[in-house]
């Protein structure tokens, strides 16, 4: 996190939404719930009280809210829809500290996904973390990165990232631990929604991320691809979600026949860039997302045993050399020679402390090494075939943006062994 | 990395200054940004957005450039601290 260099001195503010959005479908009495939300969500974390005032009241609040467009008069013209959304003023003793920003010109929405406007309640956090001392972050997951990231979802439950969290607190001082209650105003419904589309459309409800449990992982020009059934999801470079909703793979993998409906590893091949589906003893290989002509080959074309499969792939940097795991062991394929190394399967024990039958691996983009398994990953410093001390560790809450999870143990914590003992190669170590 | 137009660096050189990546042009002077200046501002947007460090206007770059955002600058400190510098 990252102060401005200005805070409230006191614990108590005022606020007033004073101008509305005119052209959104958003009513006032929706613009001033999600205010409150936006408000009460560092409110909670710092102990801070929000009250919200009505216009001619004493004292004008501390905080007061505008949807302006073009130049509204304070240095900071906005920009129509698009570019610049919102701005606030650092606290201080100037009548316009504190106030807050919105360009009536954005398309505002509340309670949609990605694509169908800018969710106020995502912007309405970010632009009160400067209204109470915050600038901007570059931590991936801040909510106060300066980038608009999507929406923010359910505002009663929307939690402030634990980099935004100490912001504040070191402002301000933690909130007490019994929780502040939370808005009082009735539940806020989203505004009507278009009709729901047939089965088989984007927006089908998709399976829960953050229980884990993914088929396959993949680093694809550095994005993480999560698959799990016929779905999947994108983490960009930056650490964050394309969408918290996943994406059908028959969408965007054209030509991957419908009978595919999960995939078991995947990698981008590094001399051409070439995206490889393993599904059984098959590979789909694309190029960008259109399925080659000639595919899908055999396994045994990359020289694995017939009937093989392979449960995680990944091209290790170090070497240039793709790893295929299976069960408690594991090849290694040349790329450029087209053929496996000899003296493979090697047992996957070289890979120490790495889960037996990884759910897949993956180079990260800054030469890591990750295993993963249910909702744990184990991590190798760049080119280390030692796990880190600190693995495994869950994955959801650094991967997902899933909430951390009061099961997850402190550190090192012990996934559960196999349900079938016939999966287990018996050695007894922590992680076995 | 594709050469970008001089419209793409025109606008960028705009974005990086109100940023804060740039110095704000000094009105009593005319200004001419060095290269490595440039670069420099670029690579530290890079870092700040988590992008590979290119110091380059690649098209990642541009692209993160484009996205809606907010307007305050991410390095006022930095901005603030160049002004000061040359006054003195």
């Amino acid at each position: 996190y990252a102060l401005s260099g200005s805070m409230w001195n006191r614990r108590s503010l005022t606020w007033r939404v004073r101008s509305f959005p005119r052209a959104s479908g958003l009513n006032t009495d929706t613009v001033r719930t999600l205010m409150q939300y936006a408000l009460a969500a560092w409110g909670t974390v710092g102990g801070l009280e929000f009250r919200e005032v009505e216009a001619g009241a004493a004292a004008e609040a501390d905080i007061l809210i505008d949807f302006s467009r073009a130049y509204h008069e304070d240095g900071y013209p906005f920009d129509g829809p698009g570019g610049t959304l919102a701005h606030a003023f650092f606290p201080g003793e100037h009548p316009i500290s504190g106030d807050t920003h919105f360009d009536e010109e954005e398309a505002w929405t509340f309670g949609e996904d990605d694509g169908g406007g800018t969710d106020l309640f995502a912007v309405a956090v970010h632009e009160f973390g400067h209204a109470l001392g915050l600038a901007h972050s570059s931590a991936p997951n801040s909510i106060m990165r300066p980038f608009y990231q999507g929406p923010a979802g359910e505002p009663s439950r929307y939690r402030l990232p634990p980099d935004d969290q100490e912001g504040l607190q070191q402002l301000y001082g933690k909130g007490p631990k019994t929780p502040k209650p939370r808005p009082s105003r009735k539940p806020l419904i989203p505004p009507p929604q278009p009709p729901r589309q047939p089965p088989g459309s984007p927006s089908e409800p998709g399976p829960d991320r953050c229980v884990g449990g993914f088929d396959a992982i993949a680093n694809i020009r550095g994005e993480i691809f999560f698959f799990k059934g016929p779905w999947f999801w994108r983490l960009q470079p930056s650490g964050q979600l394309v969408s918290p909703r996943p994406a059908q793979l028959h969408r965007f993998w054209e030509g991957l026949p419908s009978t595919v409906q999960a995939i078991d590893a995947a990698y981008a091949r590094p001399r051409d860039g070439r995206i490889m589906l393993f599904d059984g003893p098959r590979v789909w290989v694309f190029q960008d997302r259109q399925l080659e002509s000639d595919s899908p080959w055999p396994l045994t074309k990359l020289g694995l045993p017939a009937g093989e499969r392979v449960d995680a792939v990944f091209t290790w940097p170090q070497n240039g050399k793709t790893y295929l795991f299976r069960g408690s062991q594991y090849w290694r394929y040349d790329e450029s020679a087209r053929s496996l190394d000899p003296g493979y399967p090697k047992p996957l024990s070289l890979w120490e402390g790495a889960p037996p039958a990884p759910d897949d691996v993956i180079s990260g983009n800054k030469g890591d090494t990750y295993f993963f398994k249910g909702s744990y990953y184990w991590r190798f410093d760049p080119g280390s075939v030692v796990a880190a001390t600190d693995s495994p560790r869950p994955m959801g809450p650094e991967w997902l943006d899933c909430p951390s999870s009061s099961q997850d143990p402190p550190s090192n914590p012990k996934p559960r062994a196999p349900q079938s003992p016939g999966d287990c190669d018996c050695h007894c170590n922590i992680i076995a | 990395v594709q050469d970008p137009s001089a419209q793409d660096i025109s606008l960028s050189v705009d974005w990086l200054t109100r940023y804060g990546y740039l110095p704000a042009p000094d009105p009593t002077q005319a200004q001419l940004q060095s290269q490595v200046l440039l670069r420099d501002a670029i690579q530290t947007m890079q870092r700040f957005a988590g992008l590979k460090e290119t110091g380059f206007m690649d098209q990642q770059t541009m692209a993160m450039m484009r996205k809606p955002r907010c307007s305050l600058p991410d390095l006022v400190g930095a901005a603030g601290l160049v002004r000061r510098r040359r006054r003195r």
